[in-house]
C-alpha cells in the first residue's frame, strides 16, 4: 500500500476535492483506495455521502488509540473506494496529544499495528486540514509521499515555502523516506492571466514535480458534493472529472517508477 | 475602538480578502483602522505591501508578550490603514502557550495594557487563520463581535455549525459580550445555481445577521494582492471594490445601532 498525504496549509486550494476525485478515479481503474479524513470539518466524508450519523468511529479514534484502522474502515457507495471518516473531535487532538511521547507517530504506529490493511489497499489518501498542526504532521510522518494541490492564485504561492520547510523538517526528524509525489495545479481559469502567471511560476520553481495535468475551475467539482457524490459519478463527462481521470493515470505512471 | 474578528475555520472563504478590502473601505471613509494579522502565512500583510523584511516585530511578538501593541503597529501605504503583520512563527504559538495560564487572553490583555491604542483607532480587524486554534480563540476572546465570511459553496455550509458552537463556547467561558456582527456571502457567482442555493440556505438559517451586500466572485480581488494593493486601490471601479465599499457602509450603519 502506498500512503499519500494530500497537504497544503493554505485554505481552500482543493485538498478535499483532490482526495475525493483522485480517489474515485483510482478506484475506477481498479485500485483499492482508502481515504483517511483528518479534517475536523469532515468534508471528504460528506463528499462520499457518509453522513454525520455514520461517523461514530472515525480517524479521531484511530489517532487517539481508541480504535484500530481495521475497525474504522467503512465502505462507500463507490466500488473499490473506502473511507475512515473525519469529525469535529479532531479539532481537540493537538491539545490531547501534547503530552504523548510519540504524538507525531500515532497514524504511522496504527498502520504498523495492522499490517493487513496494507494487504487490502493499493493506496491510502490522507486528506489534511488547512494547517501545519499535529494532524498534518501525523499524515506526513505516516506517508510515503505528498501530493500538494496548489490553487492558481497569488496567495497560494506565499505558503509554498512554509510547506516545503515543514516537509523537510519531517523528512529530517520523523520520516526519512518522505518525498513529494507531485504538485497539482487546481482551479485554473484559462480566462485570467493570473492563472497562467502562477502556473508558470510554479513550474519554474518545482520543475517536473508539477503534474502535466491541470485541474480547471469547473462548477461540477463544486456542485457534486451537495449531491453526496464525487464529480466523476455526478457527471463523468465534465471537465473536472476528465482532469482527475488524467491525474490518476499520471500518478500511476509516476508510481510505476518508484 | 471596536474590535472585529474575521473568522471561519473553513479555508479559502475570503477572510483575508475581507480584512484587507473592508479595512481599506473603512479607511477611505475616514475611519482609522488597524489590521491585526494572526495568519502564519501573513497574506493580509502581503496584500498591503508589507514585505517579509518588515515583519521583525509581528503579531507573534504581541501574543507571546515580547512586544507591546504600540511597538508593533506599522503604517501602510493607504491613509488611515495600519497593520500589525503576521508571520510564520505564529504556527508554533499553540505549543508555546500550552502551559500559560491565560493563553486565550494574550491579545485581550495586550489591548488592556495599552489603552492608548483604543484612543487612536476606530476599528481593529483581526484576520484569523483557517482553524479553531489558540490564534482564533485569542481573536474571539479579544473581540467585541465577529464577521463571518461565508463562501457560496456547499462545503462552506458544513463548518458553520462548528463555528457557531465555538463562538458560543467563547461567549460562555471567555468573553461574555461577544456577538456576531454579521455574515458576509463571498465569491458569489451569479451564473451558477449553487451560489443562489447556498445564499438562500444561509439567509434561512441566520436571518438578518446576513449582510444585504454580497461579494461577487471578481478577478480583481484575486489579482490585486500580486500588485501589493487592495482591490480598492488597484481598481476602485471593479465589482469587488464596489461591493466592499457597500459592505463598509452597511457595517457602519449596523455599528451605529450597537
Ligand atoms: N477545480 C475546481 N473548480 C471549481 N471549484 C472547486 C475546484 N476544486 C475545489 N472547488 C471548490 O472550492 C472549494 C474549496 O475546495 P476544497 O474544499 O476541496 O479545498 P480544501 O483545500 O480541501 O479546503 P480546506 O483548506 O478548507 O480543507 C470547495 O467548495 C470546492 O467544492
Ligand atoms: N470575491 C472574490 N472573488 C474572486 N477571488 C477571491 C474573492 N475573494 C477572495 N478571492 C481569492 O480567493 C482566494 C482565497 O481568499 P482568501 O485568501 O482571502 O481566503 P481566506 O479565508 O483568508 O483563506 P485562508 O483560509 O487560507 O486564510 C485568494 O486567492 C483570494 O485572492
Ligand atoms: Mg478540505
Ligand atoms: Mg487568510
Amino acid at each position: 500500500m502506498r500512503i499519500l498525504a494530500i497537504a497544503n496549509q493554505k485554505g481552500g486550494v482543493g485538498k478535499t476535492t483532490t482526495a475525493i476525485n483522485l480517489g474515485t478515479a483510482l478506484a475506477a481503474v481498479g485500485k483499492r483506495v482508502l481515504i483517511f479524513d483528518t479534517d475536523p470539518q469532515g468534508n471528504a466524508s460528506t463528499g462520499v455521502n457518509i453522513g454525520r450519523d455514520l461517523r461514530a468511529v472515525s480517524s479521531y479514534h484511530v489517532l487517539n488509540g481508541e480504535a484500530s484502522l481495521t475497525l474504522a474502515v467503512q465502505r462507500t457507495e463507490i466500488p473499490n473506494l473506502f473511507i475512515i471518516p473525519g469529525e469535529a473531535n479532531l479539532a481537540g487532538l493537538e491539545q490531547e496529544l501534547i503530552a504523548h511521547v510519540r504524538s507525531q507517530f500515532k497514524l504511522r504506529d496504527a498502520i504498523a499495528a495492522h499490517t493487513e490493511i496494507g494487504g487490502v489497499f493499493d493506496y491510502m489518501l490522507i486528506d489534511c486540514p488547512p494547517s501545519l498542526n499535529i494532524l498534518t504532521v501525523n499524515a506526513l510522518t505516516a506517508a510515503d509521499a505528498v501530493i500538494v494541490p496548489l490553487q492558481c492564485e497569488f496567495f497560494a504561492l506565499e505558503g509554498i515555502n512554509q510547506l516545503h520547510q515543514t516537509i523537510e523538517a519531517v523528512r529530517a526528524n520523523l520520516n526519512r523516506d518522505l518525498t513529494i509525489q507531485g504538485i497539482v495545479l487546481t482551479m485554473y481559469d484559462a480566462r485570467t492571466n493570473l492563472s497562467e502567471q502562477v502556473a508558470a511560476d510554479v513550474r519554474n520553481f518545482f520543475g517536473d514535480k508539477v503534474y502535466e495535468t491541470i485541474i480547471p475551475r469547473n462548477v461540477t467539482l463544486s456542485e457534486a458534493p451537495s449531491h453526496g457524490k464525487p464529480a466523476m459519478i455526478y457527471d463523468h463527462r465534465a471537465a473536472g472529472s476528465l482532469a482527475y481521470m488524467a491525474l490518476a493515470k499520471e500518478l500511476i505512471e509516476r508510481e510505476r517508477l518508484v
